[in-house]
């Protein structure tokens, strides 16, 4: 057996589980902080068999892949707003890092 | 070195822990999320001697083995409750999944 | 690679964070609960090649070594407090432990 242990963004983290379900893998979710931004994201740990671990990966490339999304920034709250005008801005969103490990003995009580 | 993980139901934590701080064990408790109920439960992590490893997974077995309860169902708040009489029902409750991982090495500082 | 978890007091966790940055190793944190004392305290998780795992052990050593500081314990609520004096007494703070295992593959999506 093998731990798949997932770090993913927030905004990602409920869509993974979705689909770990729908593909009958069980997971665990824990709240976790971004050593970096220090922004919240989130751990997920599934334990699976070793054939799979492919599965689990695929089923987290499909939903969690880096992409590019269109943001409106929050105008800054000093400017007089109506003049400030926003233009959208291409910002990297996504992406997960995966750590396998292997799991000696699993036992259910 | 062996890490013991158990993911155990949020009602079942404190008295595992209580268990296993009477045997000597040290642990250290993270709050999680069940995958498939979303409901909140417990991620446990103690870092024992190999020869513990059977200790441990006996103090998890007698605190949280699977069993039934007795439970009283909430009425659904759209009844008019006086007429609503509710059965109790038996649910089964407890439970732990218990992973074992090697520790290459453990340092105190 | 290794994953290196490290359980640290809350107090130390913020610093540790700063220096593993610093030394750009990246790293996850996770709020955690003591078994023993029941207080909060912090698990932080950094994957790291396994040539850089000296490295992070150095960095936890520097900023979590166990060490005294003089506090001044706050005074009983029931005593008429301005006849309690209250000493500097030495307490031990600081320590954190370090679990060290395998990493058998990687994956960025
Ligand atoms: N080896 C590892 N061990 C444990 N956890 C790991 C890890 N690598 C990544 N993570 C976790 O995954 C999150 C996303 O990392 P990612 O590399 O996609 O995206 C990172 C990376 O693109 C960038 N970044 C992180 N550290 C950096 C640094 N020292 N210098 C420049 N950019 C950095 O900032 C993004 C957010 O980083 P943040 O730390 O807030 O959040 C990280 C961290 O929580
Ligand atoms: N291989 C694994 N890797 C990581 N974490 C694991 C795991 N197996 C179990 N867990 C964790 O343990 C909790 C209890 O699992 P258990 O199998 O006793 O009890 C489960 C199981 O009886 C049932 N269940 C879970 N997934 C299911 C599915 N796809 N179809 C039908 N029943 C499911 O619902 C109960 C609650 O599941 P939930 O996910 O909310 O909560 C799970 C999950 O947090
Ligand atoms: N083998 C292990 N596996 C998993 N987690 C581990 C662990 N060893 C330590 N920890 C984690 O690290 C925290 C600090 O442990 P430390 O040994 O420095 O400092 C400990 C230790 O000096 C003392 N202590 C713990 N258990 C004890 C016991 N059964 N009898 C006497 N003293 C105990 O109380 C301090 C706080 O313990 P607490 O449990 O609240 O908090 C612990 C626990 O969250």
């Amino acid at each position: 057996m093998k731990l798949v242990l997932t770090i993913v963004q927030e905004k990602d983290a409920n869509r993974l589980i979705d689909a770990l379900n729908e593909a009958n893998i069980h997971a665990t979710m824990l709240a976790s902080t971004g050593g970096f931004l220090r922004e919240g994201n989130a751990t997920i740990l599934t334990g699976v068999e070793d054939h799979l671990v492919e599965t689990v990966l695929g089923v987290i490339g499909r939903v969690c892949h880096r992409r590019e999304q269109l943001m409106t920034p929050i105008p800054p709250v000093v400017e007089p707003v109506d003049s400030y005008v926003t233009y959208p801005v291409k910002v990297e969103v996504g992406g997960a890092i995966v750590f396998v490990l292997n799991i000696e003995r699993m036992e259910r009580v």
